[in-house]
Parts: C-alpha cells; sequence; structure tokens
C-alpha cells in the first residue's frame, strides 16, 4: 500500500467506509478507491484535503457523464412524461411537486391516476392534484392503466394542456407480469404521441442499497429510462448509488425530493451531492 | 455457488487438519464483501466476521467437508443463531386488548403491514380493530379504511389534519367498548431526525402503552438501516421488526444491521401487496438470503 504524506491505509480505509456508509455499494468504493490511491502514486494527492478533492473531482466527473439532466419537452402537443419505480419510493408524491413547481412556470398540468390497483392510490393524486391547480383524470378500480393514459393524453390533447404526468402503480422489477403491463402504458403511450413518453423517470428513494441496480436493470429492460427522480434526500440516506447507475447506464438524476410538501423538489446539484457524502 | 467460491479462493492452502489463521482470513475477506454486497451495514459485517474468525480458528475441519464449505457453514449457522430469537411472537397482553403500534420511515409499508396483521389474528380467530392514525398524508385514512372493509375488520379513524394523539384514545375506548382484543395503530411514516414527529410517537406511546411497537422496515434499506433502526428503537424501545417487500429481490442485509444494532427480533416478513403476505420470519431463511 502506498504511503504519502499523511495519507496511509488508515486514509484509505477511512474513505472506504465513508462511501460504503453513503450506499455507493461495493464496486463503485472499490474503483474510487483505486482511483485516488492511483492519484496518490502519480503524485496529484499529497494529503487528507487533497484526497478528498480528487475523490469529489472523480465523482462529479463520473455524474456529469451521463444523459441530459434537462426535462425534455415536447415539440408540439402536450408533453407526456411516465414516472416508474418499485412500491413506496415517491412516485405520486414526486409527480404532486414536478405539477407544481410546473404550474409555477405558467403551465397547464394533467395528472393521469393510472395505479388503479393500490387502495386509495387514485384518491391520494386527485387530492394532489387539487392542492396543486392541476386537472385530473382517473380510471376505474382495477381498471386498465393504459386506458388511463390514453384517456389522460385524449383529455390533454381537447384542452390543451402543456404536460401530462403519468402516475403508474408501485411494482417490483422481479414480477414479470406487473413490469410487462408497464410495457403497456408504454407503448399505449409511444402510440398516441409523436416521441412520447418524452420522460421516463424511475423514482428511488434515497435510503435504498444497491438492490437499486437490479431496479434499474429490470426497468430499463421493460421501458427507456431517462433519468431518475432521487426522492427521500431529507432522510439521512445520501443515495449514494446513483453513481453507480451513472457509470452502468448513463442515467442522470434530474430531480431530487427533499419532503413531503408540494414545494419539496430540487434540480440534481452534483456538487452539493458530493458535500452531502463528505459532511 | 458461494462454498465453491470461497474453496477456489482458499486453493492455495492445501493442508487438512485444522482450519488455519491464514485461511480463515482469506475465507472471511470474500465473506466480507457478500456481506456488504447485501447491504448489510460495514460496522456490523465487521463486529459479526470478528465473532466467527474467533469461533472458525482452530475448528477442526471435518473430514468430509472442505474448508470453504466449513467457514460457510459456520458463518450461516453464526447468521441463523444471530437473527433467531426464540418468542418472537405477538407479546399479548393478559387484559384486552393487546395493542400494537406500527412505525417507521416513509413508505416502508406500515398501512399494508398494519392491515395483513388483521388479516392474520382474524385467520387466527381474534377480534382485531384497526386505527388509522396517519392524518397527514393525503387519503392514508381512505387507503387503510378500503383495506379493513376488504378483510371486514373495524376501522376507528380520524379526519386528515387531525390529532393522532386523541384519535388513538378514541380507538383504544372503542376497542374495549366493543371487545376487540387486539388494536392495530398505523401512524404516519416519519424520519427518525424528526424531533417533532418523534416527540409525537413518544406521546402516542404514553398514550396507548403497547405491547407491541413494531418498526415496519423496506427490506431493501441500505446502509441507513442502522441509524434508522437506532433512532426508533432510542424514541420508542421497539419490540420487533416487520421486514416488507421481501418478494424482491433484494438481499435484505438491512435485517443483520437492525437486528445487530438494537438486538429486536424479525417478527415478520412482508412477502407482496395482498393481505394474506404476511409471514413469520424464518432465520433461516433470512440467513441464506443474505448469503446467496
Ligand atoms: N421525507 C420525504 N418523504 C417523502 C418524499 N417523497 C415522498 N415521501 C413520502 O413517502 C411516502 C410514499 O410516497 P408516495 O408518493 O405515496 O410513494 P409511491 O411511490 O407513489 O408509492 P406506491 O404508489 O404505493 O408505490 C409518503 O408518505 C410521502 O409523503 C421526500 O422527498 N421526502
Ligand atoms: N411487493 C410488496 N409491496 C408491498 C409490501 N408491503 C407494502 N407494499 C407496498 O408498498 C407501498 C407502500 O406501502 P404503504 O403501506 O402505503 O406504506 P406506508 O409505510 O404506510 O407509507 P406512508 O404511510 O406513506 O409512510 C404500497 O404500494 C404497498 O402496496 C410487500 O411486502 N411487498
Ligand atoms: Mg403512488
Ligand atoms: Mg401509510
Amino acid at each position: 500500500r502506498v504511503v504519502v504524506d499523511g495519507m496511509d491505509h488508515e486514509s484509505l480505509e477511512s474513505l472506504e467506509e465513508k462511501l460504503l456508509s453513503a450506499d455507493f455499494g461495493v464496486g463503485a468504493t472499490l474503483r474510487l478507491v483505486d482511483h485516488v490511491e492511483e492519484l496518490t502514486r502519480r503524485g496529484k494527492v499529497r494529503d487528507q484535503k487533497g484526497l478528498r478533492d480528487g475523490l469529489a473531482e472523480e465523482v462529479e466527473r463520473l455524474l456529469g457523464a451521463t444523459g441530459s439532466d434537462e426535462l425534455a419537452e415536447a415539440a408540439e402537443g402536450p408533453t407526456v412524461y411516465l414516472i416508474v419505480g418499485v412500491n413506496g419510493v415517491g412516485k405520486t408524491t414526486s409527480i404532486a411537486k414536478l405539477a407544481w413547481h410546473l404550474r409555477q412556470e405558467g403551465l397547464t398540468v394533467l395528472l393521469a391516476a393510472a395505479d388503479t390497483f393500490r387502495a386509495g392510490a387514485t384518491e391520494q393524486l386527485r387530492i394532489w392534484a387539487d392542492r396543486v391547480g392541476a386537472e385530473f383524470v382517473g380510471g376505474q378500480d382495477r381498471g386498465d392503466p393504459a386506458a388511463v393514459a390514453f384517456d389522460a393524453i385524449d383529455a390533454a390533447r381537447a384542452r390543451g394542456i402543456d404536460v401530462v404526468l403519468v402516475d403508474t402503480a408501485g411494482r417490483l422489477h422481479t414480477h414479470r407480469n406487473l413490469m410487462e403491463e408497464l410495457q403497456k402504458v408504454d407503448r399505449v403511450i409511444r402510440r398516441k404521441i409523436e416521441g412520447g413518453p418524452h420522460e421516463t423517470l424511475i423514482v428511488l428513494d434515497a435510503t435504498v442499497g444497491q438492490n437499486a441496480v437490479s431496479q434499474v436493470r429490470s426497468f430499463r429492460d421493460a421501458v427507456e429510462l431517462t433519468g431518475i427522480v432521487l426522492a427521500k434526500a431529507d432522510s439521512t440516506g445520501r443515495g449514494g448509488i446513483v453513481v453507480a447507475l451513472a457509470q452502468e447506464h448513463g442515467l442522470p438524476v434530474k430531480l431530487v425530493g427533499t419532503g413531503e410538501g408540494m414545494k419539496d423538489l430540487e434540480a440534481f446539484d452534483p456538487r452539493a451531492f458530493v458535500e452531502g457524502v463528505f459532511e | 455457488e458461494l462454498s465453491e467460491k470461497l474453496d477456489a479462493a482458499l486453493g492455495k492452502f492445501r493442508q487438512r487438519g485444522v482450519l488455519t489463521e491464514p485461511m480463515v482470513k482469506e475465507g472471511l475477506r470474500e465473506i466480507r464483501r457478500i456481506l456488504l454486497e447485501a447491504d448489510v451495514h460495514f460496522k456490523v459485517t465487521r463486529d459479526f466476521l470478528n465473532r466467527v474468525q474467533e469461533q472458525a480458528l482452530g475448528e477442526d475441519v471435518l473430514k468430509s467437508v472442505s474448508p470453504g464449505q466449513q467457514i460457510v457453514k459456520i458463518v450461516h449457522d453464526e447468521l441463523a443463531a444471530l437473527l433467531g430469537e426464540e418468542r418472537a411472537g405477538i407479546a399479548w397482553a393478559s387484559k384486552p386488548p393487546t395493542v400494537i403500534l406500527v412505525v417507521g420511515l416513509q413508505g416502508s409499508g406500515k398501512t399494508t403491514t398494519a392491515a395483513k396483521l388483521a388479516r392474520r389474528f382474524v385467520r387466527d380467530g381474534r377480534q382485531p380493530m384497526l386505527a388509522a392514525c396517519d392524518l397527514q398524508r393525503p387519503a392514508a385514512v381512505d387507503q387503510l379504511v378500503t383495506l379493513a372493509k376488504r378483510i371486514k375488520v373495524p376501522v376507528h379513524s380520524g379526519e386528515t389534519g387531525g390529532d393522532p394523539v386523541a384519535t388513538a384514545q378514541e380507538a383504544l375506548a372503542q376497542a374495549e367498548e366493543q371487545n376487540r382484543n387486539v388494536l392495530i395503530v398505523d401512524t404516519a411514516g416519519r424520519l427518525q431526525i424528526d424531533e417533532p414527529l418523534m416527540e409525537e410517537l413518544r406521546k402516542l406511546k404514553s398514550a396507548l402503552a403497547p405491547q407491541e411497537i413494531l418498526l415496519v422496515a423496506d427490506a431493501m434499506t441500505g446502509q441507513e438501516a442502522v441509524r434508522i433502526a437506532q433512532g426508533f428503537d432510542d424514541a420508542l424501545e421497539i419490540t420487533g421488526v416487520a421486514l416488507t417487500k421481501m418478494d424482491g429481490d433484494a438481499r435484505g442485509g438491512a435485517a443483520l444491521s437492525i437486528r445487530g444494532v438494537t438486538g429486536r427480533p424479525i417478527k415478520f416478513v412482508g412477502t407482496g401487496e395482498g393481505v394474506d403476505d404476511l409471514d413469520l420470519a424464518d432465520p433461516e431463511r433470512l440467513a441464506g438470503r443474505i448469503l446467496q
């Protein structure tokens, strides 16, 4: 092991623990520690501060080497965003927050309650639509989620609405029938709207561990993901797994949920993310 | 498979007889990676492996078993022993109703688990009642009321924006009045670092004097499982854990982290979205899943 000016086995070990405890995952942690060791060997890092800066720089680089972190818009007609993810991560609430932010920009928004399965799901989104000033389209209890997406897009076109946010039921990526159901919703949107869905965002819980890797792989097999919403970033979870996801899938974090209120949504800031890991 | 992997790693230790120190250390390095990949907390992993090392060193390698298999067996048995507990059922009250308080982070599965518990008790011939005390999340009351109707269990609810403690006290009075022998109280999800909301839970505990305080935790939780469990345990003294969404492919290292740091038993495992999808925790299966 390399020992340089206060850079020793203990510094690397404490760095490794920092990354592991922030849920970077074993693979990404080892790659990052190797990277920093290499910088030290080449004389680019001479002390603890240099070590942290070298690491911060590399993490920011990895997070930037992804698809765009902007939200795409339709060239004409309604813009449609499809929101997906496993159970309980924050899909419905994130949609409410995004709707509120779009409303602040003067856009008209329609919320499509395509979770026709879970108790109280449609009512939950209906209440949010009311609170944020968005239109609402729901479906029959246990009805076809794809039909709700279909109806919502028709309604948006008829009423000249700018953005449609499609809420879907939470689903574990290991349940094949549920992933096929999601593919059907996606297919209906693609057929109804040129270029749609303009974003397909997977919501991840900031306290998630390395299972996020399995989630993204499976969801990506089913639909074309364009970005991540990192919800519950106000928790003690750092969501470090997004670095491994950037490396493996080039998937950018586009939005960050920071609370349970409709205003609690921010754009992703890689620098703030890195600072959060080291505080 | 794990013991083959380990045998490959230990290939250079050709001697038969005793598990030597270098052999054990090499094997445990491999196991450490497996545990970390299963989301077990890095400190819990370290403490666990130190104990296993003590146990493994000097052990006689069984004639029929390879050193790799031997180490895996020691690790698996130690893990299952750690996760297990003799009396991990519900602590029934001598004078009904037994009160069960369901707590945890946002979205972990509390409302669904509360309904599953009620359903389980109905099937066991008991008379449960549900209390919808999440008066904050939109349609949370609606969600539990719908589930309660589905399983034909009476539910007492408050109004969104109301006082959860008052609602819980009303529910308790109703349960006693209606001779319900177990009351399951659903609460709003909250962060363990949210002081006012943790204080609200302490108030609920002192108003209800529950026999069980179940922490509902998501099986896919990463390293934070330690801080989350510690936070809820320090505030309330939880009595057990329900690990949800185990029908996915999360390895569930959170189970070891939570058990390791609070000493509380994993009592239940959620295995789906349906009201029947609740199993008693099986330490052998939890251990096997973590080590796969
Ligand atoms: N603290 C915090 N809580 C959040 C955040 N986003 C969502 N939540 C909470 O997490 C819980 C679950 O949120 P939902 O929006 O219902 O999650 P979901 O993915 O739609 O859940 P399902 O539809 O059941 O799969 C709710 O209690 C939300 O208030 C966040 O950024 N911070
Ligand atoms: N697949 C699966 N889904 C589950 C399980 N337990 C709960 N869920 C789902 O997880 C999501 C969240 O469950 P809830 O019961 O609403 O979670 P909660 O803890 O009450 O959420 P808050 O009240 O917002 O904190 C819902 O979609 C449930 O159907 C489980 O064991 N397996
Ligand atoms: Mg939802
Ligand atoms: Mg709930």
